[in-house]
């Protein structure tokens, strides 16, 4: 099974519509997909359709009251599993603070899961928190979502040096897959700058770096209405919209990450 | 001195782009204007070409150490003076946590330049924790720019629960002057529906809570790459590109604001 964060502090740059839709596009493409929401607000879980009441499980029983997995999960469409966030995962990381262990505690629960499914993406909260670190704990590989603006580099530095910190203290394992661009507005030179910008960043990555390999993915996700509507419906852009540019980028990113494989 | 804290713990709503373009736009407009950067990410600092050298004086002093605001201050143009911040900031509120009157500090700090400006914006972080407190309890007014997309509203009820919070406990004059909608996508349905939601919730407001009277204001930002580019170059929209429709759009808000005038 890949394991593969998605992650990044800054707000709103596209973490969940990625998570979410990449998720469905791997599943589209004959991939059995686990998605764990990791975010108190709960976005990834909405986008599915994978509400939880007050009496249903979800991440937060895992995390604090021990509760299976699977005992949580949401079956969203074929192949498309999701391991639903509630609010009261804000409270989670104060919980967990007193705790031993408390950042591998999301990487042992997801363990017996393994050779269930091929891919695991796991949506996180726009920190830097006691729950990304458990994602950063838990997987093998880091995609970063980032909007091609001013100080995209800024945060991604900021990110990089967090992923550096985990992997030596945490999980030798851990490695950054590529950063992809997002709310990609074409034709810009801003967006072609920005990309420039990122795409110098990696290649001048050091060999112990954990971004070292790293690309720029070729796909861009451009901006497209039909992404910022389909949540409202609780649905992917492939049930809401599927021969948008959103569709169509979606489908791309996942044969691109698939192409580029696990580890070498 | 009217005072405005610019508020939304959602992350790229169009915060810094509307604390400093809309400070910018009300001094061109003749107003003295007070623009303070109260983010530990310090973009607003940044934007107005106002960053500070580890020897300089920062909000940050101000905070923690006591220095007078005035110490700190940057004029960036016109009746234009910017607080700015520095990325110290981000152990402020841990730092300022176990003093006494730990959520006035600002206010108090912010006493002495009543008489000096007509208006003081306040730039928050995507947060409601300490730092977006003190601006809370420091000023009268509350804006909130807010992204018409999926779940615009839901963050917006949180966002009014801690105004209703400081009100009670900490600043009884403290009200929401209005909700400015950012990064529109004219001609979009989706624009349009979250729109009329905020409407109809702020029509909803009952009489004792501070967002009674608030407004949508009939200025919306519209989405435009000048407002993204200009950042880098530590400009605003209207010495980088002044015959946009960011510089239009600005100029009408400041104007709208200026009308609705303070409290009655
Ligand atoms: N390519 C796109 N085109 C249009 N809208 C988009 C696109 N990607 C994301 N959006 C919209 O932009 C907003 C922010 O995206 P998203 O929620 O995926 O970001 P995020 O990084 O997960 O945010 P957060 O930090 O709050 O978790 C959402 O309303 C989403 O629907
Ligand atoms: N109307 C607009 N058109 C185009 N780009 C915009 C517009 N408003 C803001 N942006 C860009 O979108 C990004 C987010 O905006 P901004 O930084 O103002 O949001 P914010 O709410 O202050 O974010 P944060 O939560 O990180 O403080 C920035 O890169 C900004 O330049
Ligand atoms: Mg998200
Ligand atoms: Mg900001």
């Amino acid at each position: 099974m890949r394991s593969i964060a998605v992650i990044n502090q800054k707000g709103g740059v596209g973490k969940t519509t990625t998570a979410v839709n990449l998720s469905a596009a791997l599943a589209r493409n004959g991939r059995r997909v686990l998605l764990v929401d990791l975010d108190p607000q709960a976005h990834a879980t909405m986008h599915t359709g994978a509400e939880v009441g007050s009496d249903d499980l979800s991440i937060y029983d895992v995390l604090i009251r021990g509760a299976a997995l699977g005992d949580t999960a949401r079956t969203v469409g074929d192949r498309l599993v999701v391991i639903p966030a509630h609010i009261d995962l804000v409270g989670a990381e104060i919980e967990l603070a007193g705790r031993g262990q408390r950042e591998t505690v999301f990487g042992r629960a997801l363990r017996p899961y393994h050779d269930g499914f091929d891919f695991c993406l796991v949506d996180c909260a726009p920190s830097l928190g006691l729950l990304t670190i458990n994602a950063l704990a838990a997987v093998e590989e880091v995609l970063i979502p980032l909007q091609p603006h001013f100080l995209a580099l800024q945060g991604l530095s900021r990110l990089l040096e967090t992923v550096t910190l985990v992997r030596e203290r945490l999980n030798p394992a851990l490695r950054v897959v590529g950063v992809v661009l997002c709310l990609y507005e074409a034709g810009t030179r801003l967006a072609q700058e920005v990309r420039d910008d990122v795409v110098r960043f990696l290649a001048a990555a050091e060999p112990h770096a954990p971004w070292f390999g790293a690309c720029v993915f070729e796909t861009v996700i451009r901006r497209n209405i039909k992404l910022a509507e389909c949540p409202s419906f609780g649905r992917t852009i492939f049930d809401y919209s599927p021969n948008s540019h959103g569709a169509a980028d979606y489908l791309a990113l996942a044969r691109e990450l698939a192409a580029r494989g696990a580890a070498p």
